[in-house]
């Protein structure tokens, strides 16, 4: 199958312009974005951090190559595309409206447009788009769980709401931290970009202020609204639990009781510091009440907090499971108290039961080490589904697959935490340690027995 | 990818492209490209990736950690440095086509 022979049709069936050339004008870079960058993934860091940046050219080696990309990571060029016969039929003016700095939350729906692999297949891979949510932002050093590949760098990521706006650009498609791929996407905040674009060129070219007012400005709140979207109440959730020198995450779920991962803060009665950084950072002490035996499998512990955490949102415990519908994660993975927590996207990809039991919740978000205890949402009504607990690695390879990740169902624990905060027993919460066989069989990733052994006696 | 997305994914594909550099005379030398957005048409302004500017700075790439560098004039690449840029079809030559393609005159059915 297939157009007639001698007719060209296009492979997206939409005809490409040919190249134009184009002049360069300026390179710049946004020294807010460089000292972000060097505060997250510089000093005792670097040395974990790999970023896959354009295609290598051969006579380079490769780690003059890494060094060079490194280099150039948060820096961009303002191009003039030479006028051409056809541009009559062209529209004037500005192609883009840009979204303030700070303007959009974590959580809030991106679509990143990119090109993978550069030129180097236009007719298929132009403008090929992918979606995700703002994961986390330091400044204007943005990261999405939008997958994006080689070549996309500098491609636009615009937000769903304002729709279309410009929110960043690509600096760094893919990152590895300790040789695991992290599943985040690099960006740097185009409004900032184009201000230092605006500065330089006005600096350069003493004549190009008409140049530099074509660059896009940035959106106006339309009037009344805040400038700032608050974003999904869930998303400020999540707080930052450390005991001793181990650090993950958890889930408040009454203003004084805090659950995350028994791997998290494995002894009772130890001592432990919870952070929250939304709606306003606290520093809270408080200790550990219960924490389930090693045995079980359900890796739960509970904190007791000397204070309320104020203002941070108590989730609503979902009652019921659909494969399918979309899911977040909030955590302190990746870059624990660097930063804030961070949100990533995804689906529930299976419920897996045990007679008729939600034992086990696994989704598509990234999930990485430190997001342990951390809430699992569902991203439209925000009812909190479970507890992350794990992701997955290859015992064989080594390898981590950040988007495959176990969580236990909130229904599992429901019943014990409200027996808890009514009465303080900690009774239903000790049942978590005496699990049925087949909860464990599951939970120890087996394959359960289809029935049990005969005797052969 | 519903309603949502609908004025997202266009504004993306009116604004994408496609950025490659290479060398003058010296097509074997190879190209390197990344993508970009495109700021304005007419005259045509694109943001893209500094990164494949790198093999063509005279000073190498320590220029672009220098000490207070937050931006370089286009003479700190070679004069041997070729730019194409290449996006999808505009709206407006998408609804020229669509005009080319309807005939002026037509018999509608009464």
């Amino acid at each position: 199958a297939g157009p007639e022979p001698g007719r060209y049709a296009p492979p997206r069936g939409r005809p490409m312009q040919p190249p134009r050339s184009a002049e360069l004008l300026l390179l710049l870079s946004c020294p807010a974005f460089r000292a972000h960058f060097a505060r997250l993934f510089g000093g005792e860091a670097a040395e974990q951090w790999r970023f896959a940046s354009v295609a290598p050219d051969d006579e380079v080696s490769e780690e003059e190559e890494e060094e060079d990309q490194l280099r150039a990571l948060g820096w961009f060029a303002l191009l003039r595309v030479r006028p051409s016969p056809e541009e009559e039929v062209e529209e004037r003016g500005p192609v883009v409206a840009v979204t303030p700095l700070g303007a959009l939350p974590k959580g809030a729906p991106l679509l990143a447009c990119g090109s993978p692999f550069g030129a180097f297949c236009p007719d298929i891979f132009l403008n090929t788009l992918s979606r995700g949510v703002l994961s986390n932002s330091a400044g204007p050093l943005l990261l999405t769980d939008a997958r994006c590949l080689p070549g996309t760098e500098g491609g636009g990521v615009f937000a769903a709401r304002p729709a279309g706006v410009l929110v960043a650009l690509v600096a760094a498609p893919l990152c590895w931290k300790a040789r695991e791929w992290v599943g985040l996407t690099l960006l740097c905040a185009a409004a900032p970009v184009l201000c230092a674009a605006r500065a330089a060129l006005c600096h350069l070219h003493p004549g190009a202020a008409a140049l530099a007012d074509l660059l896009p400005h940035e959106m106006g709140a339309p009037w009344g609204l805040p400038l700032r979207d608050p974003g999904p109440p869930w998303a400020a959730a999540a707080v930052l639990v450390e005991c001793g020198t181990v650090w993950g995450s958890g889930v408040a779920v009454a203003p004084r009781v805090v659950v995350t991962c028994r791997h998290v803060a494995p002894r009772e009665a130890a001592k432990v510091l919870v952070r929250s950084t939304t709606p306003k950072s606290a520093i809270i002490w408080g200790h550990v009440v219960f924490a389930t035996q090693e045995t079980s499998p359900y890796d739960i512990a509970l904190l007791s907090l000397e204070e309320d955490l104020d203002g941070v949102p108590i989730p609503v415990p979902a009652e019921h499971f659909h494969e399918g519908e979309a899911v977040s994660v909030v955590g302190f993975g990746v870059f624990g108290q660097a930063c804030g927590p961070s949100v990533t996207s995804g689906i529930l990809s299976a419920v897996v039961q045990v007679d008729d039991t939600p034992v086990m919740l696994q989704t598509t978000c990234a999930v990485h080490g430190g997001s342990s205890g951390g809430p699992l949402f569902s991203t439209c009504s925000g009812d909190l589904l479970g507890i992350v607990a794990s992701n997955t690695r290859d015992n064989n390879t080594g390898a981590t697959y950040p988007h495959l990740n176990f969580s236990i169902p909130i229904t599992v624990l429901q019943p014990a935490l409200q027996r808890y905060s009514r009465t303080g027993d900690l009774g239903g919460l000790r049942q978590l340690d005496h699990a049925a066989e087949p909860v464990r069989v599951v939970w120890r990733l087996q394959r359960p027995l289809a029935e049990a052994p005969r005797s052969k006696l | 990818m519903g309603r949502q997305w609908g004025p997202a994914m266009r504004a993306a594909e009116q604004a994408g492209c496609v950025v490659s550099a290479s060398r003058a005379g010296r097509p074997k030398a190879g190209s390197w490209s990344c993508s970009g957005v495109i700021l304005s048409r007419r005259p045509g302004l694109v943001l893209c990736h500094g990164g494949i500017f790198t093999p063509f700075l005279r000073a190498g790439s320590g220029a672009l950690t220098a000490t207070g560098a937050s931006f370089l004039s286009s003479d700190s690449c070679g004069d041997d440095l070729r730019l194409n840029v290449q996006w999808g079809p505009t709206a407006a030559n998408t609804e020229s086509r669509a005009e080319q393609s309807r005939p002026g005159l037509c018999t509608p059915q009464c």
